[in-house]
């Protein structure tokens, strides 16, 4: 028997050429935080959990922790965060002062006040690198599948076919010439940079 | 999502994870993180931190399950991980880290990446990202 930790920083489709300038702070926080645990990996933007958190499609940060001890089950969640600086403290005291195991939105941070944690300013959680991931994520949400033929319409897609038209999947600007038959194009794999946690 | 589980030299446990959830989510929208047995457990065998879709680990009830094999196969930490993350979870959805009682350590993905880090009392030590 002897201690451990082990923590992670997140799981995804992380590039496996992620230049030095992305990677090495993240190295320098997983070995900094190995020493100290999970709150002050909430304190570093590199990672998406307090500072540094994803923002939802209106523009805002909500976030949620949870904790667990295993000896007695005793657990504390919360959601909907805002302005709390340490979300995994809040969930703490929630296993710790209330009978409950779970408080969310405008109940948690009531009890975050009632506590007296740390709370900030909203725009503290929100980073310039988050603001463009939104936007790329938006965008890629944007762009449309042609369902007749499976490739992504363009504003300046010139061609398509009564079954785009009917259904509506229609590029906005396409004249449809029924006399011409639609050239089988090959359809493109475009890959969109769709902003989604890549880097978990 | 960021998440740590710990056990002490009594075999006591604990694991936290917290997260600001899904880029672009609709507001008011929850993940795995907050919910017990997903993205979050801990019992007297082992302690569980999972990230990546949160939808997926959901579904898949990543963290309980490994508890589970656990406790009613007899798997080990690390089989009861490798199965959840390589059987339950999609394809590129899901990675944990977990620590037992015994004071072993699992950190588990079907991702490209997870940025991850041990430590043991023996004096080993990993950072890692793929």
């Amino acid at each position: 028997m002897g201690w451990a930790i082990a923590l992670h920083g997140g799981a995804g489709d992380i590039p496996l050429n992620l230049p030095p300038e992305r990677r090495e702070p993240r190295e320098a926080a997983l070995r900094h935080c190995l020493d100290i645990g999970v709150r002050e990996l909430e304190n570093h933007p590199h990672f998406n959990a307090g500072k540094g958190s994803v923002l939802t499609s209106d523009g805002t940060v909500e976030m949620e922790a949870c904790i667990m001890d295993g000896r007695t089950k005793k657990c504390g969640a919360v959601s909907g965060l805002t302005t709390v600086v340490n979300a995994i403290s809040l969930a703490r005291l929630v296993m710790e002062k209330t009978l409950h195991i779970y408080l969310a939105f405008d109940g948690a941070e009531a009890f975050a006040r009632e506590q007296g944690v740390e709370t900030t300013d909203k725009s503290h959680f929100v980073t310039s690198e988050n603001i463009e991931r939104l936007k790329q994520a938006k965008e890629a949400n944007r762009v449309q599948v042609c369902i007749s033929h499976n490739h992504v319409i363009k504003d300046n897609h010139k061609r398509t076919d009564l079954a785009c038209y009917i259904f509506g999947k229609l590029c906005i600007n396409s004249k449809i010439d029924y006399t011409q038959p639609i050239p089988k194009e090959p359809t493109k794999e475009t890959t969109v940079a769709d902003g989604d946690s890549q880097i978990g | 999502t960021v998440g740590c589980v710990a056990v002490d030299n009594q075999g006591n446990l604990a694991t936290a994870t917290s997260t600001g959830g899904l880029v672009n989510k609709m507001v008011g929208r929850i993940g795995d993180t907050p919910i017990i047995g997903a993205g979050t457990y801990a019992n007297s065998l082992c302690a569980v931190s999972a990230t990546g879709r949160g939808e997926s680990i959901m579904r898949a009830t990543v963290a309980r399950d490994v508890a589970a094999l656990m406790e009613y196969k007899g798997f080990s930490l690390e089989e009861a991980a490798a199965y959840v993350v390589g059987e339950c979870a999609p394809k590129g959805t899901a990675g944990l880290v977990a620590v037992s009682a015994k004071g072993e350590v699992t950190m588990q993905f079907n991702t490209t990446g997870m940025f991850r880090a041990c430590a043991t009392e023996d004096g080993y030590s990993e950072i890692a990202i793929w």
